[in-house]
């Protein structure tokens, strides 16, 4: 009989247990009744049989979210693992959709899945996609938005994975900020 | 502890694997 590598046989464990969130904006429908959990995973294999199997975020209808979270953190502000925190921020101009939206969203689910951020890994909660007529945004979750070395980290680190050229900046918002903010954007607490 | 992680080259080798 063939001898199968074990690798061959067993699915590749992944460190957290991640949940994958559909956000539909239905008008008529209460804000929170929107939004689905659509399955969680925790093997590379199940991943991909999930990422394979959705339909690709550029071609959302516009007012749609994805959202990837680590299993038991809400994707939305009043989590309780999400309140302290805030979000590296990408806002993609129209034409990005086509061009980036896609692999910008793979590159940072593979970052997350992966452990990518190394030692902060676990101050990443997760990330959101928003598919929007006027610019699709992309944010990364931290859990707490008062670590300035862990954040910078992260930063960097996915402006790298996404090729982002230095000389385009991101910000970081506290989701305090951005809940409160009176202008149409929060202020930046930190930009890599 | 340990934690597992994964490169970005290996999770796309996976993809296509049965």
């Amino acid at each position: 009989s063939t001898l199968l590598s074990p690798d061959a046989l067993i699915k590749h464990p992944l460190q957290n247990k991640w949940a994958l969130w559909f956000f539909k904006n239905d008008r008529t429908k209460e804000w929170t009744a929107n939004l689905k959990l659509v399955t969680s995973f925790d093997t590379v294999e199940d991943f991909w049989a999930l990422y394979n199997h959705v339909q690709k975020a550029s071609k959302l209808p516009s007012g749609c979210d994805y959202s990837l979270f680590k299993d038991g953190i809400q994707p939305m502000w009043e989590d309780g693992q999400n309140k302290d925190g805030g979000r590296w921020l990408i806002n993609l101009n129209k034409q990005q959709r086509h061009s980036d939206l896609d692999n910008f969203w793979l590159e940072t689910l593979l970052c997350l899945i992966g452990e990518s951020f190394e030692e902060y890994s676990d101050d990443v909660n997760g990330a959101v996609v928003n598919v929007r007529n006027k610019g699709d945004k992309l944010s990364l979750w931290t859990r707490d938005a008062t670590r300035p070395d862990a954040i910078m980290k992260i930063g960097k680190k996915l402006k790298d994975s996404l090729k982002i050229p230095i000389k385009i900046a991101i910000g970081f918002q506290a989701h305090t900020d951005t809940m409160t903010k009176t202008g149409s954007t929060a202020r930046d607490r930190f930009r890599v | 502890g340990s934690k597992i992680f994964y490169e970005r080259s290996f999770l796309l080798q996976c993809r296509n694997s049965p």
